[in-house]
């Protein structure tokens, strides 16, 4: 097999913000993140896709669910960002899916993300690097949804 | 130092494609990731934030410029995603932060993205993992962006 899968792995107590529609320009993913780190909170995924419209695009922050009021009130702090529209969500977890030429093997995250959907599990957000896949899902699909990943990547 | 950054990495020949408002819900990351897979074409980054109105939200995958074409054909041959907005960029460069610890350092992150601000590189997608952080941004802007981080964070 031309990718070796080598783990899978639940992280629970996580909990998402997202910013909608923040503007689209150099300073912002800055003005964002400071506050957070400056207020003590780690930052685990940090995902941000490509503006659609060319003016704005939305940012997903997860950070343990312990710190969520904390993030918020923070990122509340900022001049300008009085009444960005931020939503939480606190029931979330990461499952990751780690291995080997995962980015050479483009059918891996298709695979992954068609098992989810066939056990009906919702994906809030994605995140890739050269070894790894993350996404965000209910914490309440965390076993069922790592089962079934194991089931078809590990095979037992 | 808590942190180890080991590597600023400047990947150029990249494209983005971003599918604006795709529904958010199960099958629908599968069906987006399938058809590309199929056509051979390498995906480095799919980035997926939250969605902010509950029923849609945006996707962004960057792959090689010379294949985004073929990544678009295979996309639009899906039924149901003929009308799908696509919002492509072929002049697209991914530069990336490796470091042990990034993300128990969440000032790292808003490091990087305060030092590209300063010098007017805007910042197209973001993906993080445990030890990577990840950006698109204009390949114009690759070269000066790397040399930024590098006396930022190398220190030369
Ligand atoms: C949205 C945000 O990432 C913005 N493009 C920036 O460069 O800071
Ligand atoms: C948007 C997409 O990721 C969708 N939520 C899915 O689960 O497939």
């Amino acid at each position: 097999e031309e990718h070796i899968i080598s783990g899978i792995t639940l992280s629970r107590n996580e909990a998402k913000l997202t910013l909608a529609q923040v503007p689209d320009k150099p300073g912002i993913a800055a003005a964002v993140c400071q506050p957070i780190a400056d207020a003590g909170v780690q930052v685990d995924m940090i995902v941000q896709s490509a503006s659609a419209d060319g003016k704005t695009t939305d940012m997903t922050l997860s950070v343990p669910r312990g710190d969520l009021k904390r993030a918020v009130e923070a990122l509340r702090k900022v001049k300008d960002f009085e009444k960005l529209e931020i939503k939480t969500a606190e029931d979330i977890a990461k499952l990751s899916l780690a291995g080997i030429g995962v980015r050479n093997n483009p059918k891996v995250p298709a695979t992954m993300f068609k098992t989810l959907s066939e056990i009906g599990v919702n994906i809030h957000a994605i995140s890739t690097s050269e070894v790894r896949i993350s996404v965000l899902i209910d914490e309440a699909s965390g076993e069922k949804a790592a089962q079934a990943l194991h089931k078809v990547f590990i095979g037992e």
